[in-house]
């Protein structure tokens, strides 16, 4: 900016013709904007230096997309992870050698296991004495398939049967 | 040993076994 101050054209001036004060005050600004546009662009905003290599950004900085995740999403995820049951089923019998279907539900958030027995159709059902699994690890089970050539009491022909050895 | 037959197709338990000739 130095060395371009011309007090007039033509040396004597005329009107319209900016003064030296004009342009050292019009110089001034210019150079205040020079200085001060680097020192804007680095502080809190795109991390730029005279590199030519794109310099970190900082995420405080960038607006969330509309349809973005929020705190409140992610609790609402939570609460749903929370609510859930997870069910097992086993198979027991006891002395009476009924064959009874437990379920063991946990709930997620609070940890609570139900125990339920039902019998093979799904109704309420009350084991008696020497519960137990109908196979454990001392017991092995082995299963055989079968299908059925002929109809006789209790299959019919195409279906297919299950021998459960225990 | 015990055994119990199942027929799978329909989801009930057979009260006896299944005729030998009738099943492979």
């Amino acid at each position: 900016a130095n060395g371009n101050i011309i007090s007039s054209f033509g040396g004597g001036g005329g009107g319209g013709d900016a003064s030296t004060t004009n342009q050292q005050a019009q110089i001034a600004l210019e150079t205040a904007i020079r200085d001060r546009l680097p020192s804007t662009l680095v502080s809190d905003r795109l991390k730029v230096d005279g590199s030519g290599v794109i310099q970190p950004v900082s995420l405080s900085s960038v607006p969330l997309a509309s349809n973005a995740a929020t705190d409140t999403t992610l609790q609402q995820v939570r609460d749903a992870i929370k609510a859930q049951l997870d069910i097992a089923s086993t198979i027991w019998t006891d002395n009476s050698g009924a064959f009874y279907v437990r379920r063991d539900l946990v709930n997620e958030g609070t940890g609570t296991i139900t125990v339920t027995f039902t019998d093979p159709t799904g109704s309420a059902a009350t084991p008696g004495a020497g519960l137990r699994p109908l196979a454990t690890t001392d017991k092995d089970t082995i299963t055989d398939f079968y299908d059925v050539l002929a109809s006789g009491t209790g299959y019919s022909t195409g279906d297919l049967l299950a021998r459960v050895a225990i | 040993a015990t055994f119990v037959w199942l027929n799978l197709t329909t989801g009930t338990i057979l009260g006896s076994a299944p005729t030998s000739a009738n099943i492979e």
